[in-house]
């Protein structure tokens, strides 16, 4: 979950 | 989400419902950069190659839907439209943008935060967003006079770029292990970038006179 919170923007 | 980033989005959505407006309605693309909206085009294509291996929410997928499609539509009709293309400011439009990309690239491959596939081409799509918009500000530099809604689609991609580092202010200050060095200096280059651009918009805006930029 932490990996993909990095790119949790646009 | 905070308030800051939603803004920041939707002024980036806004921009590109002006662009398509101007487009759609005046069937011209003069004072456009071709040459900006293929480097749009590629950023959002290499930043969204997570669209179906990583899902955060339909929100993003939506967005990121909207974003690579509407530059997509964008670049063809400026390339290959009968009336549209006509338009096209060719002449003006020399900005040797292979060298943005090379060089976005090979930083992409010296920086970013894991070497793989994926986040190689993350990092090159932050680089190159945070430049893209030089073909663009060369252009309206070249032709000096720009119209309405040219200039509110560059005011728009600016005040986007804005709302993102409030989003950062807040999320840094809010969120415990928030550190993103890449997006933060590549976007706080980015925005940089149009406070010359900026400088202009409010003045003629003070002034309700027609947007000029000085040669």
């Amino acid at each position: 979950p932490l990996e993909q919170a990095m790119h949790d923007e646009l | 989400m905070n308030i800051f980033r939603l803004a920041g989005d939707m002024t980036h959505l806004i921009s590109v419902l002006v662009l398509l407006l101007k487009i759609y309605a005046t069937k011209s693309c003069s004072g456009i950069s071709l040459k900006t909206q293929e480097l749009y085009a590629m950023v959002f294509l290499a930043r969204y190659l997570d669209l179906f291996s990583d899902f955060i929410s339909l929100y993003n997928t939506v967005m990121k839907l909207v974003f690579i499609g509407s530059s997509l539509a964008i670049v063809w009709c400026m390339r290959y439209h009968r009336v549209v293309r006509r338009s096209y400011d060719r002449e003006l439009d020399t900005f040797r943008y292979w060298i943005l990309v090379g060089a976005c690239f090979t930083l992409a491959l010296v920086l970013h935060e894991k070497f793989s596939f994926q986040e190689v081409f993350w990092a090159f799509s932050i680089y190159l967003e945070a430049v893209a918009i030089l073909p663009q500000l060369v252009l309206l530099q070249r032709s000096g006079n720009v119209d309405n809604l040219t200039g509110q689609y560059v005011f728009f991609l600016g005040a986007y770029r804005a709302f993102y580092i409030l989003n950062w202010i807040y999320r840094y200050l809010t969120e415990p292990r928030f550190t993103r060095w890449i997006s933060c200096v590549s976007g706080l280059v980015q925005t940089a970038l149009y406070a010359d651009f900026f400088y202009y918009y409010f003045i003629s805006w003070k002034n309700n006179a027609k947007l000029q930029l000085p040669a």
